[in-house]
Formats: C-alpha cells, sequence, structure tokens
C-alpha cells in the first residue's frame, strides 16, 4: 500500500491511497484502502490520513474517521488522536500497521505499531525527509 | 513565504535486515524522494492539495518497489486486483475504486470515479469504463510483474500447503 496526504497552501487538505492488497489475499477481498473513513479520509476541518496495515482491523475500527473524530469532539490535537488510535484501538486489536496524516496547519504525524514503515515528508521549506524503519 | 506540507508512505511491513541491501536501502529512500518531488513541485507553485497527493501517489505506484500499481502484489489465484482512492477535504468529495486491473494509474481511476461520476465507489466492469472515458493510460499483465511479488505469492502458498502457521503481521499489511 501506499498513500499520501497533503495541506496545500489555501490550507485545503487531501489523501489519496493506493494498494495491490495482501500478498495471496482471497480474490474479491477489499481491505481499508478504498473504504472512506478507514484507510482514505479528508475534511478541512480536521485532518487528512493515508493508512497501511491489517486493513479487516482498519476497517472495523474506522481507523481515520475515528482520527478526525476525536479532533472534532474530544478538541484533540492531530497528534494525540493517531498516536492513540494507531498505538491503542489498532494497536491492541491486532491491527499492526501506521498511517500518515496532516491538520489544516500542515502538522504532519506519522505513527505505527509496526516494525517498519516508509515514509517520507515535505514541506515549504523543501525539508526533504525520508526514512524506511 | 506560503506554507503547505506533504507526506507519503510505501507501506508498513517487516523489514527483513537480511535482505535489506544498501543498494536496496537507497532505492527506497529515492522511490519516497521522487514521490514527494512530484508533489512538492505542485504545491510550491499554488497547487491544489488533490494535485498533489494525486502525483505523489502516480510516483509510488510507477514504483515497483511499493505494493501498488506496478509492484502490485498477487492475489491467492495469481492475478493481481488493485484498489484505490482519493478524498478531497475542501468539498469531502471522494473517489474509490476496487478490485480493479489495467489503469497504470489505480488512483487516476479513483479520481475519475470522484470527478465524472456522482458516486464514491465503483467496481469492475464499469469501473475501468470510467477509466477509460477519463482516457488513463492501460497497460498489460507484464508491465504490473515483478518476480519479488510473484516469488513471494509461492513462498505464501507453499508455507499454506504444509499447514504452517503465517504469523508475520506484515504479510497482512497492504
Amino acid at each position: 500500500t501506499v498513500g499520501a496526504v497533503a495541506c496545500d497552501a489555501q490550507g485545503n487538505l487531501a489523501a489519496a491511497t493506493s494498494t495491490g492488497g495482501m500478498t495471496a489475499k482471497a480474490p474479491g477481498r477489499i481491505g481499508d484502502t478504498p473504504i472512506i473513513g478507514a484507510g482514505t479520509y479528508a475534511d478541512n476541518k480536521t485532518c487528512a490520513v493515508s493508512g497501511t496495515g491489517h486493513g479487516e482491523v482498519f476497517i472495523r475500527f474506522t481507523a481515520a474517521a475515528e482520527i478526525a473524530a476525536r479532533m472534532r469532539h474530544a478538541g484533540e490535537s492531530l497528534e494525540t488522536a493517531a498516536t492513540h488510535v494507531v498505538m491503542e484501538d489498532l494497536g491492541k486489536n491486532d491491527g499492526s500497521g501506521g498511517l500518515i496524516a496532516v491538520d489544516a496547519q500542515g502538522h504532519i504525524v506519522m505513527p505505527f505499531n509496526c516494525e517498519g514503515m516508509y515514509r517520507g515528508m515535505v514541506n515549504e521549506n523543501a525539508d526533504f525527509e525520508t526514512f524506511i524503519y | 513565504m506560503t506554507r503547505f506540507s506533504l507526506a507519503v508512505h510505501g507501506g508498513a511491513g517487516t523489514i527483513n535486515k537480511a535482505t535489506l541491501t544498501p543498494e536496496l536501502e537507497v532505492r527506497y529512500h529515492e522511490g519516497l524522494r521522487t514521490a514527494l518531488r512530484a508533489g512538492h513541485a505542485i504545491l510550491k507553485d499554488g497547487g491544489s492539495a488533490m494535485d498533489a497527493v494525486t502525483a505523489a501517489v502516480c510516483a509510488l505506484e510507477d514504483e515497483p518497489l511499493f505494493n501498488a500499481g506496478r509492484g502490485a502484489v498477487f492475489t491467492s489465484e495469481g492475478v493481481q486486483e488493485m484498489d484505490a482512492a482519493v478524498m478531497d477535504g475542501k468539498t469531502r468529495e471522494a473517489g474509490a475504486v476496487g478490485g480493479i486491473f489495467g489503469p497504470r494509474n489505480p488512483i487516476l481511476a479513483a479520481r475519475a470515479v470522484m470527478e465524472s461520476t456522482e458516486h464514491v465507489m465503483l467496481i469492475g466492469p464499469n469501473a475501468l469504463q470510467v477509466a477509460r472515458n477519463a482516457d488513463l493510460p492501460f497497460e498489460e499483465a507484464p508491465y504490473f510483474f515483478t518476480q519479488s511479488r510473484w516469488d513471494a505469492l509461492q513462498s505464501t502458498l507453499a508455507m499454506r500447503a504444509t499447514g504452517q502457521v503465517d504469523d508475520d503481521p506484515a504479510r497482512r499489511h497492504g
């Protein structure tokens, strides 16, 4: 699975996620990637999210929408909300994996609860950073 | 200076130190940077977040190292089924495709669903028809084939055939 989230100069957010699924998956099996609110979500009032991991659990816990809800209803920061969803909701329920997310102020978070995640980020200062572990 | 930011991921998984050679490590970093450059070029010119994330994911789909597009894994029947989605935070419009094969960049097929239909998600032949109507490029099976993904399928099937437990959580990652 691959994905991207962005906050543009107008403060608009967007998310995009694409996947081949899981090796040897059952024909017709769909994971969280194309399920809006699970593996892909964007709303200018809260955040944009792109996930990667054990799709069935991301779907059942509506991972991306849960982060937005915690921000909208509990007033949590993106960092607090995303970390809780990944480390608690997903991490403690066989939902290994992670996600990238950005809020309307351009703050980026990339929590994951598994061994490694391929990820990168850049901002207006052209600080290109990539991490693979 | 206008503020903007972009993040990308190439998936989560157990990074096998034994197979992660220095050369491969460089290729992974380069694959991620190519995606960042594609999105950054749009944002720095005042372009939209939707255009930036679409361009970044196209770059990742074109890189066989990552499990999407050209690097997609195989199902238990030895074929590839791809899923993709986009969502625009400004309008909350969204587009998604599931279980498709053919468009070089499934993310563009998802965006075509968002921009040219009233639906959020399409599967099956009509999802492909929407992609064709949007003049998206299609590719044949050899374009999407990678030996490493085919080998991963064979080893997974062999493991299942012997009843061995597949305890690597990363194998369930997209």
